[in-house]
């Protein structure tokens, strides 16, 4: 029989963490990622106090990245330019299609052939 | 139906643009659905002016009329485009400049006006009439559950759990019949999506979600508009 020692994208699911994941390590990454992203997105904060409470939600985002990670796992997700709004913050300034039951108002369109 | 097809390939997109801290994704939804539908009777594409719905457009709902578009609080493309059928049009976004606040008075000029509005209806919840419309028409205004799209970096998004309840309003332009999915270990058809958020979010503004489920409820809130050809007065 043949072995391989290419590493390929088969192998790489099957490998899995040895090393320590203890929350000081989980900490120094997000204060890693943080710093990239402050950087990347020029963003800076009015005091101390500010700063500490968007590197809180920066953390929160990032488990929630990863969670989104599981649940969608054909997408890529991760640190984006929102990663420092609470899920809240970001409906109000970024979203905005206000609630609508119906569309029955709206003339429905015809029926279109699909077939050809 | 052509098993693949985006609008972007035959010029009835304009670039992305990015609607800021404000809670306009409807109007930029809105501008994008008629730009492709002036597109498609003019000929021409022109960017359409987002402020001019935001400053202008109070336009209510008549099922429910205590909920009318509100600039950065929010709004409804339909009821954007029944604004726009009253007004006679949207100005060029040249001529009214985004400005991503909504404390500024109307400033519609009608002499400007670059597209008007023919007539709009809502596309039933039936994936192929979406992809039939979306050929016909041009690129279709559609509401989506945006809770992925906070972390969202690119891929096709085809979340196992996602709420249909609508909280974004974007604009569909054309969909693929394969992208690779590995965990699914098959190949997945979507659709793709323009954003308002600007390039530098998502798959260079753009979005990818699976077709077949009604995913994150993309297929039940999709309308679509005609445009007439307007000659500046």
């Amino acid at each position: 029989s043949f072995i391989s020692t290419t590493p390929t994208n088969d192998d790489d699911q099957l490998i899995r963490q040895v090393v320590s994941n203890t929350p000081e390590d989980n900490d120094l990454t997000s204060h890693h990622h943080f710093t990239n992203f402050l950087q990347k997105y020029g963003k800076s904060y009015k005091d101390a106090d500010e700063h500490a409470y968007r590197f809180s939600v920066f953390t929160s985002n990032l488990r929630r990245a990863k969670r989104h990670q599981k649940l969608d796992p054909s997408a890529i997700h991760g640190v984006t330019q929102f990663s420092d709004l609470t899920p809240n913050e970001f409906k109000i300034k970024h979203l905005g299609l206000r609630k609508k039951v119906t569309l029955s108002n709206a003339n429905q369109a015809p029926i279109l052939p699909t077939n050809d | 139906l052509p098993e693949d097809f985006d609008w972007r390939d035959h010029g009835a997109v304009t670039g992305v643009k990015n609607q800021g801290s404000c809670g306009s994704c409807w109007s930029f939804s809105t501008t994008g659905a008629l730009e492709g539908a002036n597109f498609l009777a003019t000929g021409k594409l022109v960017s359409l002016s987002e402020q001019q719905l935001v400053d202008c457009d109070h336009e209510c709902d008549p099922d429910e009329p205590r909920s009318c578009d509100s600039g950065c609080n929010g709004g409804l493309m339909t009821t954007a485009y029944e604004y726009a059928l009253k007004a006679g049009g949207l100005e060029p976004e040249a001529d009214y400049p985004y400005s991503g606040t909504d404390r500024g008075t109307c400033k519609f000029d009608k002499s400007k006006i670059a597209a008007s509005v023919a007539n709009f209806s809502v596309v039933s919840l039936d994936e192929e009439q979406i992809a039939a419309n979306l050929v016909k028409h041009g690129p279709l205004s559609v509401g989506i559950n945006a809770v992925f799209m906070q972390t969202y970096i690119g891929g096709v998004s085809c979340p196992y759990i996602c709420g249909k309840h609508l909280d974004h309003g974007v604009l569909l332009v054309g969909y693929g019949s394969a992208a690779y999915s590995p965990i699914r270990l098959k190949d997945k058809p979507y659709w793709i999506i323009k954003n308002s958020w600007g390039e530098n979010w998502g798959e260079k503004g753009y979005y990818k979600i699976c077709r077949g489920r009604n995913v994150c409820g993309v297929d039940s809130m999709v309308s679509t508009v005609t445009a007439i050809h307007t000659k500046p007065q």
